[in-house]
């Protein structure tokens, strides 16, 4: 096992590197690595090998009080036990998902259970106004109330298929198989290079043996 | 046209999803 395991404690909420690397698509190296990255984020406010929300908030804008609707969702997602941190396992599973050798149904259900923004199982009118009303105030582009309503009856009733007044998973997947785009954001091609940006923990396991 | 705009694909593109950050050393 080496000297590793006996250098210092491991932080709340550590998982087996092999048990992690089995679960997803991470080597156990790449998984390695991003315990490095883990660490620095995990204690960028509170050194507790916990990631925060505020924690979250510094990484993604660099400002620890930047509100954002998507963000917040993407936070209470990773916490998969919503205690309102995120531990390690939590961390690299739900990175997993942006992995881009993972299933693409696994991207359509993230990104599903994202936009569910009241968890009932189905993306509402309402939710989806919500949320293109939180993109236009955090972006600089203006629209007029007619253009809003119109861009989101227009998108609802093309996905809700079966004219029920909800967005289902199918009819989501059905979605974004016509507009694959949709989930372009589901993606996170950095994490092919993990052990590049991250090398430190890698190079010194090498070393150990 | 604005109009022609798919909501989903606007508001993917919302700053929120820029996890690319985290990974900023």
């Amino acid at each position: 096992m080496g000297c590793y395991h006996s250098k210092k404690p491991k932080s709340q909420g550590y998982e087996d590197p092999t048990v992690l690397a089995a679960e997803t698509p991470f080597t156990v190296s790449e998984v390695e690595a991003l315990y490095e990255l883990f660490k620095k984020l995990s204690s960028s406010i509170i050194n507790d090998g916990l990631i925060h929300r505020e924690e979250f908030q510094l990484a993604l804008f660099r400002n620890r009080n930047m509100k954002n609707l998507f963000a917040d969702r993407i936070f209470d997602l990773f916490d998969v036990k919503r205690n309102g941190v995120i531990e390690f396992g939590e961390f690299v599973r739900s990175l997993g998902i942006f992995h881009p050798n993972a299933s693409i149904k696994d991207k359509i259900t993230f990104a599903f259970r994202l936009y569910d923004l009241r968890q009932t199982g189905f993306i509402e009118q309402e939710e989806l106004k919500e949320m293109v009303l939180a993109l236009l105030h955090e972006s600089e582009l203006t629209l007029s109330d007619d253009v809003i309503e119109t861009i989101v009856e227009k998108t609802f009733n093309e996905a809700d298929m079966n004219g029920d007044g909800k967005i289902d998973q199918e009819e989501w997947r059905e979605f974004v198989m016509k507009y694959p785009s949709l989930i372009k954001n589901m993606t996170l091609p950095y994490l092919k290079d993990i052990t590049m940006a991250f090398p430190s923990f890698v190079a010194s396991t090498e070393v150990e043996d | 046209k604005p109009v022609s705009m798919n909501a989903f694909e606007l508001i993917s593109r919302s700053p929120g999803f820029s996890l690319e950050n985290l990974f900023e050393r």
